[in-house]
């Protein structure tokens, strides 16, 4: 379960402060990904005592600064949530760009993010980018196969449906024995782009959760 | 400020677990006090031995309150109870109630009457509406909450409400997080900062799907 609590002192009405909450959620929260698995009880709740400045005109420049800065705290509490997913040891963006729609790159992005093979494969620090070309795939979204492109941080892994002639396996291998990691996909069909983020998938996780209950 | 090694002590896991090499290892941030939200916790026992598992906040007359929920179609009693209530306004205030280690789904009509009881007794030690308080439960599912251990704790928590609380109320939420969650924010209008400080917890069962 996620629960996540803000505090400001900013005068601001519900109405407008609801629409803030809610953009930047889909941007953060409902953009991270530890196991697929939607909790019962995920809230997020802010709270505006009215005690500061007012915000003014929602259009000026101090409720836009003030948006921003919202949105940089709820990213922030995002990643620090994945950053402690159950036995993680690895920090990962998925980045999906030419897509169809944006809808179609979010679906790429979680297909990535909530493979167990490719998480699995992160854990092993083992460059398996065919697992990517599989969440693609099964994505559901709008892909053609001789577009796709395939990047690991600022590798190229793959181009135009085919290995790229630059790419040479260690250098994966040797990207993924990082902590923080990019996986990035190209899909060369529109202007659709989504990010989300998870974390690698570990023994630690069994662990943890095979006995939570007894 | 919880040190990694600290916060991994009290984790639930069974198996000792090697610490989280993605844990920080600068501790929980120093977060800015927000004016007009005090916080307080308690040890209720819920679940957890030992360690805090209730946090209470208040937030002052003339604060509102946004929020967005899970859309899982089975959602806790206290998600419902809250999603009822965001939209409502008020000038009283509002307190917000979090228990870790048992989340109070899927326990029906029982769930609903524990949150209606924990509502109505913050309501009455704050001086509050019940329709101002705002819950959530965490923990294990399928188990009906022991809400008088909750309302128990509410005389410590509310004469120990104070306003530099932030950081042991991230802790007193956790359930399996290895480190508490906070970070903070100030923006500059006309010269008069205004801060942004946000708590979270979670580590597991995480694929948030909110509106």
């Amino acid at each position: 379960t996620m629960l996540v609590y803000i505090f400001t002192d900013a005068k601001i009405a519900r109405a407008p402060l609801q629409r803030m909450v809610a953009r930047a959620a889909d941007k953060t929260f409902n953009c991270i990904t530890v196991d697929s698995d939607t909790s019962t009880s995920d809230m997020v709740l802010v709270a505006a005592t009215g005690q500061g400045p007012a915000l003014g005109d929602l259009r000026g420049s101090h409720a836009r600064a003030f948006e921003r800065a919202l949105h940089g705290v709820m990213l922030d509490l995002a990643h620090q949530v994945v950053r402690d997913g159950e036995g993680a040891t690895k920090f990962v963006e998925v980045s999906v760009t030419g897509a169809k729609t944006n809808d179609d790159a979010r679906k790429v992005a979680l297909a990535i993010a909530n493979s167990p093979l490719i998480k699995t494969a992160i854990a092993g620090e083992d460059p398996n980018w065919g697992r990517v070309v599989m969440a693609v795939g099964k994505s559901g979204a709008a892909a053609d196969r001789d577009r796709l492109g395939i990047s690991f941080g600022d590798i190229q892994v793959a181009v135009n449906g085919l290995v790229s002639p630059d790419y040479a396996e260690e250098d994966g291998a040797a990207y993924m024995r990082g902590q923080e990691l990019k996986i990035g996909v190209q899909l060369g069909l529109g202007r659709g782009v989504a990010q989300v983020w998870t974390c690698d998938l570990t023994h630690g996780y069994i662990a943890i959760n095979a006995d939570y209950r007894s | 400020m919880a040190k990694v090694s600290e916060a991994a002590s009290i984790a639930p896991a069974k198996t000792p677990m090697p610490i989280s090499p993605l844990a920080p290892v600068d501790g929980f941030p120093d977060l800015s006090i927000v004016p007009g939200v005090e916080f307080a916790t308690a040890s209720a026992g819920i679940k957890y031995k030992g360690r805090t598992d209730v946090m209470l906040a208040r937030v002052a007359p003339g604060s509102v309150l946004a929020g967005v929920f899970t859309r899982s179609a089975t959602r806790a009693a206290s998600v419902l109870d809250c999603q009822a209530k965001i939209t409502g306004t008020g000038a009283e205030g509002a307190a917000i109630l979090v228990n870790s280690g048992n989340a109070n789904a899927f326990t029906g009509a029982v769930g609903a009457a524990s949150v209606d009881a924990i509502c109505a007794a913050v309501a009455e030690r704050l001086s509050l509406p019940p329709t101002r308080v705002f819950t959530a439960s965490t923990g294990v599912i399928g188990q009906p909450l022991p809400h008088d251990r909750v309302i128990a704790a509410l005389d410590d928590l509310s004469e120990g409400l104070h306003p530099d609380g932030i950081a042991d109320a991230a802790r007193a939420i956790m359930t399996t997080d290895t480190y508490a969650k906070g970070t903070s924010a100030v923006v500059d209008v006309d010269g008069t900062p205004v801060t942004i400080a946000g708590i979270a917890k979670g580590s597991g069962m995480i694929a948030p799907d909110m509106a």
